[in-house]
């Protein structure tokens, strides 16, 4: 369950 | 956005920050490794491909952009700023880039959450950014002495990193589906690699003497 909106970490 | 979140975030911003003013203000990058600076150039380079593709929130967008701006920015006063580059402890800074940066690579080709361009370059990102700081803390060991300057920015850097660990925490029980093994290995990984300068940092810190590093 990952998507490119959990990648909101800098 | 967590608390933990927002205060890694800023001390993350303050360590380049700080730095790249005390450069600009000093003209001097005594102590400073211009390998891990490179690194770190390359590191957030290799992240923020999405910067143009994916919008996440205004503040997202800032912070890459200033990350981009200042990481950098201090590349181009330590290689090129003709006061500024004399300060450089070229001699002791010989780290070489290619011994991070090819193994990060393979290993970001064997494992990333995507055989794509992009997500490849993401997992290369993370894994750089856990040993990119190696080049200083071999630095620091050779000069021995630690100026104000680079002990700060140690500081904000491990404390960055703790921050953010206590992020992961805090959103793998309060978001759904918030599993992120790249992501924290890495990043448990680069943490550790501070553990060890801390451990005089603060001893240096409670005992009110320069911090000397042991060899």
């Amino acid at each position: 369950p990952q998507n490119n909106h959990e990648k909101d970490e800098l | 956005m967590n608390i933990f979140r927002l205060a890694g975030d800023m001390t993350h911003l303050m360590s380049v920050l700080v730095l790249l003013l005390k450069i600009h203000t000093i003209k001097s990058c005594a102590g400073i490794s211009l390998k891990t600076q490179e690194l770190y150039a390359l590191v957030f380079a290799t992240r923020y491909l999405d910067i143009f593709t994916d919008f996440i929130s205004v503040y997202n967008t800032i912070m890459k952009l200033i990350f981009l701006g200042s990481s950098f920015s201090i590349v181009w006063y330590m290689r090129r700023h003709k006061l500024v580059r004399r300060s450089y402890d070229k001699e002791q800074d010989t780290f070489r880039h290619f011994f991070l940066v090819l193994p990060c690579l393979l290993l970001a080709l064997v494992m990333n959450e995507k055989f794509t361009f992009k997500e490849v370059m993401w997992a290369f990102s993370l894994y750089l950014e856990a040993v990119a700081i190696l080049p200083q803390l071999v630095l620091l060991q050779r000069t021995k002495n630690i100026d104000n300057l680079t002990g700060q920015y140690v500081f904000l850097l491990g404390a960055y990193r703790a921050f953010y660990i206590f992020n992961w925490i805090y959103r793998y029980f309060t978001e759904p589906h918030y599993v992120h093994w790249i992501t924290w290995i890495s990043g448990l990984v680069q943490t550790l690699l501070y553990a060890d300068f801390f451990y005089y940092y603060f001893n240096s810190w409670k005992n009110n003497v320069k911090l000397h590093l042991p060899a």
